[in-house]
């Protein structure tokens, strides 16, 4: 599904160069469920940024399932985000100005999902993480928690066959945490959902099928 | 330092109401490191918030050192949180257009501190958390560990006397996670600092004097 080679990411120019990633090397194989860890600043979110065609690398190549992604304008990466991937982001990206099913319901509308199966459907993903009392709360009506949970909902709506998630239980305290990963472990065995998921959490290391442990921007395991 | 009695905090109107906060005590001690835990949605950012002084009881009493400080107008409070108070957010809300030095040295700039030694100390607070190779970089230059890291130097630059944090380790790895902590502990052996907490961490809650759980919008242990 996910095989790059050699990828390398540089921000900045002159004196200010700062080259986060040095070489990355990963393969992720169909229904795989991969842990992504590191220190803070190691170079997660920007080596799942790629992953997710939300960034460009400097250099290396990137095939996902057989795309020769690395390279695609922001036209075409905008459409195979849409087509294949759910992400959620660290900082969950929601709309400020939206309730919790309006942005759980944003990706259909893209992919051009009617409105009364656009509602159903995003309903259901809220109620899934357990947000069924909180769908007409905007984002400043929600606590940390329910704001990860909505970007959690936000992208399964879609049914991805690739989700990327950057620290999904971070901000959840143990028994939600386990129980969005029970939710993603039902979607793997009924829809065999590939998963690379960035955690800080050594419990959700462990839930996953294989470890890629990132130091100073190159992988160490 | 911290007397709180019946504290009760209601959102909505109507048929959207929502009582958040249900009747709420707590006593905090001179130098005591007080974790506050509790599922997602149980209150805890909202009851630190108004222990903060960012937000304002439906009713209820709130003595800080004594200060009756529940009804204080906005101007009031502004001046309670600049005089006591540093505090952590949960979405950190750094100045996106600032730089890491610049959104520490804020607080500084507030409480009248000249230039020079502003820029000083916010380097030394931000060496204490190992950024001293990221000062310059603004927050969409910085990692989801690096930017909590920035909001925790900038809240502790103003040498308060009292910290509230809200997850202050969630964005960080294991090791960076227990470095902020020996920080904590060593302002609090140098200078008394008293810490209130929020955390989902079962290690950062186990390292703190005490733990108070919140349940549903009470307290429960
Ligand atoms: N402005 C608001 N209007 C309506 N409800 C709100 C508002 N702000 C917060 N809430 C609700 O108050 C409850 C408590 O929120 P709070 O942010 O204090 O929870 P929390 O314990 O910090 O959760 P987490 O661990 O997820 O950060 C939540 O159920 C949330 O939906
Ligand atoms: N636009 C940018 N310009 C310069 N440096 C950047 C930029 N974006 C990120 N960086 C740097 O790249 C490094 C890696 O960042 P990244 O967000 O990938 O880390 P991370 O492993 O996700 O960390 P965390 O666990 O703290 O979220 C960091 O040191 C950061 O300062
Ligand atoms: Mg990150
Ligand atoms: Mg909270």
């Amino acid at each position: 599904v996910i095989k790059i080679r050699d990828l390398i990411k540089t921000y900045g120019e002159g004196t200010a160069e700062v080259q986060v990633l040095k070489g990355v090397d990963i393969d992720v194989g169909r229904h795989e469920i991969v842990a992504l860890c590191g220190p803070s600043g190691s170079g997660k979110s920007t080596l799942l940024n790629i992953i997710g065609c939300l960034d460009k690398p400097s250099s290396g190549t990137y095939l996902l399932e057989g795309e020769d992604v690395a390279n695609y304008d922001r036209g075409a990466q905008a459409n195979v985000r849409l087509r294949k991937l759910g992400f959620v982001f660290q900082s969950f990206h929601l709309l400020s100005d939206q309730t919790a099913i309006e942005n759980v319901m944003l990706p259909l509308q893209y992919a051009g999902v009617p409105v009364k199966e656009r509602q159903g459907r995003a309903a259901e993903a809220l109620a899934r993480v357990e947000l069924q009392d909180r769908m007409d709360h905007r984002p400043n009506q929600l606590s940390g928690g329910q704001k990860q949970r909505v970007a959690i909902a936000r992208s399964l709506v879609t049914e991805p066959s690739l989700l990327l998630a950057d620290e999904p239980t971070g901000a959840l305290d143990s028994r939600t945490g386990k129980s969005v990963l029970q939710l993603l472990e039902q979607l793997h065995e009924e829809r065999g959902l590939t998963v690379v998921m960035v955690t800080h959490d050594v419990e959700v290391a462990a839930w996953a099928h294989r470890r890629i442990a990132l130091l100073d921007g190159k992988i160490s395991a």
